[in-house]
């Protein structure tokens, strides 16, 4: 492909690690973990940051979990590589 | 001799929590006939996301063009234009350059995330118009098995017997084929946004539309199960079904379920005749530009604030980075763009009965770059041949008109080729 890979990205917020009655939609005050998500004609590739709602800051050394889903092998993103990887090119690649 | 832009209105038709599930995405069951009839003379973008898959906070970062960071909008609890920035909405933009512009249905999320005002009168010309059938969506007109009124899931109902004997959706394209055809009349420009409310839950449709998705070829999701390595923290629990009486009664463990197989599928088939449902009114719609003779100076978007999980993933509901959860369609109709101005007195959009026709629709294949909802503004303003807002710096909250989303008019042009080879019948007709 000569053409410049094309990127979107998303994010969605939570208010803990773990499922909660307010998970699908925390209000702002209790937003604790921002994922956010870079998907390309290859990958999806999420990382779930520490977030504080006060100030609208990520803490980048939070990280809660991660997701990588390669679209050739697992178009369906159901199995998640992330474990699989060093990541320092992809975080910096997303930030 | 004409220039596409020269001149053009917008219909702008947007979709509550509509996936990619349609015929000219190469869905084989669903029968969504009128848009994919539309797609056949537009650009189909394969790939296109929503910046959060929830509404009120996708829906304002569209419509101002800024990412949630810069709307600062992730729930549905603040006015941006005191909470973030006073950012210029696409509408606000087309009504400073001499459109009229209106809002049909839901375009912005309702409540405090737009003022309780639909941003008028930023946004609009006139007072947007929401259907007065919207405030029983929610209340008890499903008809239950004991005979008796709920407030369900899965809501297939007679039309002629529920509150005001109408639907919202079905009001909602009166009003726009009413304003289409005073637009006429005026002979001004305008800028008509229609915002459609199903297939978001509760999927309450005309029960004639379960009779195109047969019992027998509803399935499952292909991958109902939470995947095992899936972070906690990415599962959302679906609770908003969860609060239905006909889900309620089933007595589902919180937070991973499952939901019973047998509802899945009723869930799936609902899902799918809502669409079909929304489909014929995107007909009716459609139609009426025909009739109006707005067809050759209209371009015409059709998309989703976001998608939905049918299943995938143990998941029923938006709230997550999931693909399913954020894919939207993405189409622009340009006359003498995407297809050759129409010719006097053809129509292009003839209203296609779903219950009578047979689908064979040729699912379209590119553009299959990643495109971004955030792209709509810059988008629109190039194809209207206003001047493109620039991009916005890496802080923007003191600039009321900047983009976060560069124009995706640059793949327009990988669907040149087809149109060439058409010429030659275009030049018979």
């Amino acid at each position: 492909n000569d053409r410049e890979p094309t990127i979107a990205f998303s994010q969605y917020p939570r208010p803990a690690d773990t499922p909660q009655l307010n998970s699908d939609k925390p209000d702002l005050k209790d937003i604790r973990v921002m994922g956010y998500s870079m998907r390309t004609d290859d990958y999806r590739y999420t990382l779930w940051f520490g977030f504080n709602p006060d100030n609208f800051t990520l803490n980048l050394d939070d990280i809660h979990a991660g997701e990588v889903y390669f679209v050739e092998d697992d178009p369906g993103e159901d199995h998640n590589v992330y474990e699989n990887f060093t990541h320092d090119k992809l975080t910096k690649k997303l930030f | 001799d004409r220039e596409p832009q020269d001149g053009m209105n917008v219909l702008f038709i947007v979709v509550d929590d509509l996936r990619s599930a349609l015929g000219c995405y190469g869905d084989a069951l669903v029968k969504s006939p009128n848009i994919d009839q539309l797609a056949s003379q537009s650009v189909v973008f394969q790939n296109a996301y929503a910046q959060q898959a929830v509404c009120a906070p996708s829906r304002v970062s569209f419509l101002t063009g800024r990412r949630p960071d810069t709307t600062r909008l992730y729930d549905f609890n603040s006015y941006w234009r005191v909470h973030a920035g006073n950012y210029s909405t696409l509408p606000q933009y087309f009504k400073e350059n001499g459109y009229v512009t209106m809002s049909v249905g839901k375009v912005f999320h309702p409540g405090i995330s737009s003022n309780h005002n639909d941003d008028y009168p930023y946004s609009w010309s006139i007072p947007p118009f929401h259907p007065s059938s919207e405030k029983y969506e929610n209340t008890k007109t499903c008809r239950g098995k004991d005979g008796k009124l709920h407030a369900n899931l899965v809501c297939p109902v007679d039309v002629s017997k529920v509150p005001e004997g109408t639907l919202p959706d079905i009001q909602s394209t009166e009003e726009g084929i009413r304003l289409l055809n005073l637009m006429k009349a005026k002979e001004k420009k305008f800028f008509l946004a229609v915002g459609y409310h199903k297939p978001h839950i509760p999927l309450r449709f005309p029960q004639e539309f379960l009779k195109l998705y047969p019992w027998e070829n509803i399935t499952l999701a292909p991958d109902p199960q939470v995947p095992k390595k899936l972070p906690s923290v990415a599962y959302n629990p679906w609770m908003d079904i969860r609060e239905r009486e006909d889900v309620k009664a089933l007595n589902i463990s919180f937070p991973y379920g499952p939901v019973p197989k047998h509802f899945q599928r009723r869930i799936r088939q609902s899902y799918f005749a809502s669409i079909s449902y929304l489909d014929a009114q995107v007909g009716r719609l459609l139609s009426a530009l025909d009739d109006a003779g707005l067809s050759d100076n209209t371009i015409v978007v059709f998309t989703a604030d976001h998608g939905w999980s049918l299943g995938e993933h143990g998941e029923w509901a938006k709230y997550s980075n999931f693909g399913v959860a954020l894919r939207v369609p993405l189409m622009f109709y340009v006359p003498g763009l995407t297809t050759f101005f129409p010719y006097l007195g053809q129509r292009l959009f003839p209203y296609i009965d779903p219950f009578s026709h047979v689908s064979s629709p040729a699912p379209q294949e590119k553009p299959q770059e990643m495109v971004e909802l955030v792209s709509l503004f810059s988008t629109l303003s190039e194809l209207a041949g206003l001047r493109v807002p620039q991009t916005c710096p890496e802080t923007s909250f003191h600039i009321a008109l900047c983009t976060e989303g560069e124009s995706i008019v640059q793949y327009f042009d990988t669907t040149k080729e087809e149109e060439d080879d058409d010429e030659d019948d275009y030049v018979d007709k």
